[in-house]
């Protein structure tokens, strides 16, 4: 989209294929045109060179927030519950989170809380393994709250800084095991009041529109405090996450871009936004 | 139209797959006089839902069952859209249908990829071929020959998740389906892809010579318009639908059904 234009439909049908081909969404995009086109109307936007800025400052007020990171409860430890639907990578951000907060020198524990699919404990167990941190976890079939308490007793018992509690994929379509998030929430917080003290959602930067629907649900049974937006390193824009920000009030905390322990970075609504136009 | 294209956008289908099907179902609604009529609505719905249909279709389960040894099947596609639990579901499929599956365990990447795939092969008490430490290409190609060796009759080879613009990752797959040869390259897609659906299914077809999609997860309520981005820009037919996580949640694709989910 080039600077220089008169502010016209054809510019606006542009700006329309970039937000919708990035996964922002028809709803989401509409209501960004419509801010384009009160602008334009109170003089705020003369041509079509200030169009983009004034895009770019919308979609970066939408992604704001005061809180990149894991909010550190008073006492230790840290409890991050992580949710999220099947396969969006919630294991490998775990390996991710658990691999950085060691290396900041923090005392990690890992509850391998996802007893359900065919080696998730095993998968879980080789990252503990791979980068040095402690994990409580049962045999496949156990009950995932029985896991989750074992696991926070393990934390304090240990003196751990951060417990990161790994669950299975589920589809916020089904109900029994949305039930089952839900008491594994509750568990945590039975035995640390306050606890989980984070509850992160992984999204995969794939994902369309579903995704906002997946924030909701999970969001009525457990307070989602924070987003990981995985598999940013792939051609997805992950514009997802800005339907989500013009419905919801949930921050996008962390970004995956990689499948190695060090392909996490901070969210930064800058470079995010920058990364929409390149 | 517009409330077409909106519905049809909503739904995850891609930008310029909705722009060129909204260019054909305008043609063929002006051809047919539908829009100079008193009610076009109804009629127009109508020409889309069919031309949707017709899009999403033909009806296509077949396998190209091989005349000579074991048929062969490769499954690739992104991270975690399903491959793996496939691999499992169509073995499943085809014991059902008197076959004798091989799996493959060859994601050599993914922590307990093989530990995963083996398990679910205790399940179906079918034989799961894996190799430490070599490669995919090679490790597919002595698989083959284990399949011959141990009288089965369908190989399944699983392979890691990868990004369809990771050039490396993208040669190793081709790799695997020139050492095997595959009678069926399947594109593994998640029912809940947005936009990316074109340019990963352009990608994986361009380097594997697809014969197939299955498409995964479509008991959740995504609307699933990636299915029809897949379709139009691979031209492949989408055979197979993951409908649940268990190894028996896998049917045949109904284009009609989809059409309908679609469009909402
Ligand atoms: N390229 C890329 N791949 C990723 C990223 N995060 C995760 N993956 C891959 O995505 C796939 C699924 O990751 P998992 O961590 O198993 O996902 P999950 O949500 O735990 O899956 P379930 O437990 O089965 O629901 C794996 O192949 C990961 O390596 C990322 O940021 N980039
Ligand atoms: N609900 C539902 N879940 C599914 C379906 N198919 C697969 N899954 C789940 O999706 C997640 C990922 O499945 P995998 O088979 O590990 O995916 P994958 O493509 O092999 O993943 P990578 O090897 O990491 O690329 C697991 O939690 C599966 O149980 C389906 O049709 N419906
Ligand atoms: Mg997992
Ligand atoms: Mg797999």
């Amino acid at each position: 989209i080039v600077a220089g234009r008169k502010v016209d439909a054809d510019l606006l049908d542009e700006i329309e294929e970039v937000l919708i081909t990035s996964d922002v969404g028809v709803e989401a995009t509409g209501n960004i045109l419509d801010r384009l086109r009160e602008a334009y109307e109170e003089k705020e936007i003369e041509d079509g060179e200030q169009i983009i800025p004034h895009l770019k400052m919308i979609l970066k007020e939408m992604l704001e927030s005061d809180g990149a990171g894991i909010r550190w409860a008073e006492t230790a430890p840290t409890v991050v519950l992580v949710a999220g639907v099947n396969g969006a990578g919630k294991t490998t951000s775990i390996a991710k989170l658990a691999y950085h907060y060691h290396g900041e020198g923090k005392k990690v524990i890992l509850a391998a809380a996802d007893t359900f699919r065919a080696a998730a404990v095993e998968q879980l167990t080789i990252w503990s393994e791979r980068i040095g941190v402690g994990i409580v976890k049962h045999q496949t079939g156990a009950d995932p709250a029985a896991v989750a308490f074992d696991a926070v007793e393990a934390a304090v018992a240990r003196e751990a800084d951060i417990l990161l509690v790994d669950t299975a994929g589920r589809l916020h379509t089904q109900d029994n095991l949305m039930r089952e998030l839900e008491k594994v929430y509750r568990v945590l917080g039975k035995k640390i009041p306050g606890a989980p003290h984070e509850v992160i959602m992984v999204l995969d930067a794939t994902t369309g529109q579903n995704a906002i629907q997946q924030v909701k649900v999970f969001g009525k049974d457990i307070p989602i405090t924070g987003l990981f937006l995985a598999k940013l390193d792939g051609s997805a824009k992950g514009g997802a996450v800005i339907a989500i920000r013009d419905q919801v009030d949930v921050p996008v905390k962390f970004i995956g871009v990689g499948e190695g322990p060090e392909d996490v970075e901070p969210f930064v609504a800058d470079d995010f936004v920058e990364a929409l136009f390149a | 139209m517009r409330e077409i294209r909106q519905a049809l956008l909503g739904a995850d289908v891609s930008y310029k797959v909705v722009k060129s099907f909204i260019a054909r179902v305008t043609e063929r609604a002006v051809g047919e006089g539908v829009l100079r009529s008193v009610k076009p609505g109804q009629q127009v719905v109508k020409i889309v839902h069919d031309a949707l249909v017709e899009m999403m279709g033909p009806v296509d389960h077949a396998i190209n069952w091989s005349s000579k040894g074991p048929t062969v099947i490769l499954m690739a596609g992104l991270q975690g859209t399903g491959k793996t639990t496939s691999c499992a579901k169509l073995a499943r499929f085809f014991v059902r249908k008197g076959k004798r599956p091989l799996l493959v365990a060859a994601d050599v990447k993914r922590p307990a990829a093989i530990e995963q795939l083996k398990t679910l092969g205790r399940q179906l008490d079918l034989p799961v071929y894996s190799e430490e430490g070599k490669r995919p290409p090679m490790i597919c190609k002595r698989a083959l020959k284990e399949a011959e060796a141990t009288g089965r009759d369908v190989v399944i080879l699983d392979t890691a998740g990868r990004l369809a613009i990771d050039a490396g990752m993208m040669a190793e797959v081709a790799a695997v389906a020139k050492k095997t040869d595959p009678h069926e390259i399947f594109l593994v897609c998640d029912a809940m892809t947005g936009q990316d659906a074109v340019n990963s299914a352009e990608s994986f077809n361009r380097e594997l010579e697809l014969t197939g999609v299955i498409l995964t997860k479509l008991d959740g309520d995504a609307r699933g318009g990636a299915a029809m981005s897949v379709k139009e820009v691979t031209g492949k037919p989408i055979k197979f639908a993951g409908i649940g996580e268990k190894i028996e949640d896998f049917e045949e694709f109904h284009p009609d059904r989809m059409a309908g989910r679609i469009l909402g």
